[in-house]
């Protein structure tokens, strides 16, 4: 049993960056969806294993897209995204969706149309990284993937993904990881 | 995925979950990260849980709604989240997953299938997190 505040979220190592994010808003008084926003976030930006945020697991034509979701215990309302185009703070557009709409989803394109309506700004979510790491597994046949009966012959006709706009040079540092098996 | 639960000084409770789902995915799908019940749920009449894994199939299970709604039915957060994962196990033998369950006191625990699990918690006074190692069942 735990003391209030409290945080708990899932892993360990470059994760608790969210603990931290979340617990030092909760210690500041901050409401505990701010508090979970704020460690969701702090996770997109430090881009965690590689499993959050921008510039991890490319999709077969090599774009990253994010998803996210938060949930108020008081209210029960909820915000979420999928398959987030071109934005990276996807939790904050997630609270957006709470706060400023009555809806819980909004999905791809129309979610991306929507958090530039809200002031987020459209980048390229695709990263030298992300990118090496797609092209080596196109050289690799395409394997591992998600189709059913696939033969590699159809493999080299899956296209790359190029932004309809310049992308923007990352001054970011790359952070080398090494993908766990590929899960959500 | 990062899944987290939070509850404020004055007992308020709330989830997130972000994501960017599966490398080498086909474009458009979408995991479970952003289906409430699945990445992530909270009532705070009852508690809260957040979850990663293999989303294409925890999204059909809700094993976050099941694991509140078993505390809920008086489960310790620990049983909650057991009972929740067993119940995809039962299904697909070899899911990856990970719940971590914490009920509106404070109270948690945490199960996973097929891979080592970690999670991460802070509370009260600690001044940094706790890790803790959670072995498949």
């Amino acid at each position: 049993c735990a003391t209030l505040p409290f945080v708990i979220n899932t892993w360990g190592g470059p994760f608790t960056v969210t603990t931290d994010a979340a617990f030092v808003a909760l210690k500041s008084s901050a409401t505990a969806l701010d508090a979970a926003e704020a460690g969701a976030s702090a996770c997109e930006v430090s881009q965690c294993d590689g499993t959050v945020g921008y510039g991890g697991s490319p999709d077969e034509r090599c774009e990253t897209t994010l998803d996210a979701l938060i949930m108020d215990g008081t209210t029960m309302n909820a915000g979420a995204v999928a398959g987030l185009r071109r934005v990276k703070n996807a939790i904050g557009v997630a609270r957006r969706v709470l706060e400023d709409t009555q809806h819980t989803l909004l999905v791809g394109d129309h979610a991306t149309a929507f958090a530039l309506e809200k002031g987020f700004l459209e980048v390229d979510l695709a990263t030298d990284e992300s990118r090496s790491i797609c092209y080596a597994w196109k050289e690799n046949n395409c394997q591992p993937n998600f189709r059913v009966g696939f033969g590699s012959e159809s493999c080299p006709s899956i296209e790359s993904y190029t932004p309809d706009f310049p992308p923007i040079k990352h001054n970011t540092p790359i952070i080398t990881h090494s993908f766990p098996q590929s899960h959500d | 995925t990062v899944s987290v639960i939070t509850i404020s000084e004055r007992g308020q409770m709330a989830a997130a979950t972000s994501t960017n789902g599966a490398a080498h995915k086909v474009p458009g799908r979408v995991g479970d990260g952003p289906i409430v019940g699945s990445g992530s749920y909270v009532d705070g009449e009852v508690g809260g849980c957040g979850a990663t894994g293999d989303g294409d199939l925890m999204m059909r299970f809700l094993p976050c709604y099941q694991a509140v709604e078993n505390m809920r039915r008086g489960m310790s957060p620990s049983i909650a989240a057991e009972d929740a994962v067993r119940r995809m196990l039962r299904r697909f033998p070899l899911i990856q997953a990970g719940l971590v369950v914490v009920d509106k006191n404070g109270n948690f625990g945490a199960a996973a299938s097929n891979w080592v699990f970690t999670y991460s918690w802070r509370s009260g006074s600690m001044s940094n997190p706790e890790v803790v190692t959670v072995q498949p069942i």
